[in-house]
């Protein structure tokens, strides 16, 4: 293994790791690199597979997934301390968290541009998986596996089709993609119907947008030519994502107050190319004002 | 420590990522900014290329590869509607019916395959799935990796 990463003390770690660690940088494209984070199997590192993780976005960390969902071990909310995970993934996996692309958490450009695009990622996420595998020839032969998460829906099939393709001796099975953006078109489109069948909105709304937006019984929500239909979908998605709601969870509480900050609106403009905000125009469940937290 | 998304509460891996002693175990040179969840460098000049990766998917099943598209049922950021039209969208044979899967005793959820790939939800969750049904997202992981039984 590349012992020059191996990570073998972290602060606020109070328990023995039954695993190895190593924290550092895969050569992207020149002048990118991307920061990995990598964790051998709590079970068997020779012959459990290895999975890279990728978390979307575009633009987020996969160190998100590593410290919050499927990662060894979590930061405690005094963001001092550190537990451990029980239902890690890598109990029977080695796993590579690798924050993609360049700008995203530690990894980074020599020259600082960070404009890029699927293919780019894709072609960058390659290269840093061949710079993996020089760094740790032995997981050649383990199965692998690529999992993305929400804008992970285009990376790990694009990051897929270069593996299954490429010159790269790699073991590759399978992919996955959890919440994953598989087709803005259908995001969209489902949504309406989402939002209707969990009871956001009611008849008046549901009965306008099949009056609008439908036509023997064909509907469409993503890019109608009609503009009643556009305004009357703005009204549905702002009811989800900008009433109050949380749209990572229906049932959850928003734990972070108001989304007017930018950020929010980035990451939603991406997932919802055809949504532009715009005051209510459409009385909806009396009144929803947007002062609701 | 700049923007984080809404809803998500990750104040404390922001402030644990951004220790000194931290970054140093990690082996993260000083001259790198802190860390953030999310770039808005990288998100505000990001161009998406593919408005969907259908022919991507259809390539990859060709090649004989294993593909799980699974989503937590509660989120409305990808809901699950969405992913599950997209593989039913891929025209492929369904092998299986519509079904529920357990863990630990209860329904999880509910998955079709349709030969190499497979649909499925994970009841209750949200948009990350292994963070808010950890229990439920390790099996399903599990059979996939080893190809088993949902």
């Amino acid at each position: 293994q590349y012992a020059p990463d191996e990570v073998t003390y972290l602060p606020g770690m109070k328990f023995k790791p039954n695993y190895r660690q190593w924290s550092g940088f895969l050569q992207a494209q020149p002048g990118k690199y991307l920061h990995y984070w990598f964790v051998t199997s709590q079970r068997d590192p020779v012959k459990d597979p290895l999975v890279l993780w990728l978390n979307g976005g575009p633009g987020c960390s996969s160190l998100d997934g590593f410290l919050s969902e499927n990662g060894p071990f979590h930061v405690n909310d005094n963001g001092a301390t550190l537990y451990e995970n029980p239902f890690s993934w890598n109990k029977i996996a080695n796993v590579l968290y690798l924050e993609s692309p360049a700008g995203v958490g530690y990894s980074y450009s020599d020259d600082q541009k960070y404009a890029t695009d699927d293919d780019q990622v894709a072609d960058d996420n390659y290269k840093a998986l061949q710079s993996f595998f020089a760094k740790f020839p032995n997981f050649t032969q383990n199965e692998f596996f690529i999992f993305g998460e929400s804008y992970g829906g285009i990376y790990a099939p694009t990051l897929s089709l270069r593996v299954a393709t490429g010159a790269a001796k790699i073991n590759f099975k399978g992919f996955s993609v959890g919440n994953g953006l598989s087709s803005f078109a259908l995001n969209d489109q489902t949504l309406v119907y989402f939002g209707y069948y969990h009871g956001l909105f009611g008849e008046d709304l549901w009965r306008d947008l099949n009056t609008n937006c439908c036509d023997k019984g064909n509907c469409n929500f993503y890019n109608s030519s009609s503009q009643t239909c556009k305004t009357l979908v703005n009204v549905a998605f702002g009811i989800v994502y900008n009433s109050g709601l949380n749209e990572y969870a229906l049932y959850l509480d928003c734990e972070v107050g108001r989304r007017s900050h930018k950020g929010y609106e980035r990451t939603m403009s991406h997932l919802f190319k055809n949504y532009k905000k715009q005051p209510h125009t459409h009385k909806v469940s009396g009144g929803v004002s947007s002062s609701i937290s | 420590l700049g923007e984080v998304p809404p809803c998500i509460n990750s104040t404390a891996q922001i402030t644990w990522l951004n220790r000194g002693d931290v970054r140093k175990a990690l082996h993260i040179p000083d001259t790198l900014p802190p860390w953030d969840l999310c770039s808005d460098a990288v998100g505000e000049q990001y161009t998406n290329l593919y408005p969907t990766v259908k022919d991507v998917y259809l390539k990859l099943l060709s090649l004989g590869l294993r593909a799980l598209v699974y989503n937590g049922d509660t989120d409305m950021a990808c809901n699950f509607l969405g992913d599950q039209w997209f593989v039913e969208d891929l025209g492929l044979k369904a092998t299986t019916k519509y079904q529920n899967w357990f863990h630990d005793d209860q329904i999880a959820g509910y998955y079709q395959q349709f030969g190499n790939i497979t649909f499925l939800t994970v009841k209750g969750a949200g948009h990350m799935v292994p963070q808010w049904a950890p229990g439920p997202a390790f099996h399903m992981f599990q059979s996939f990796i080893t190809n088993g039984y949902y």
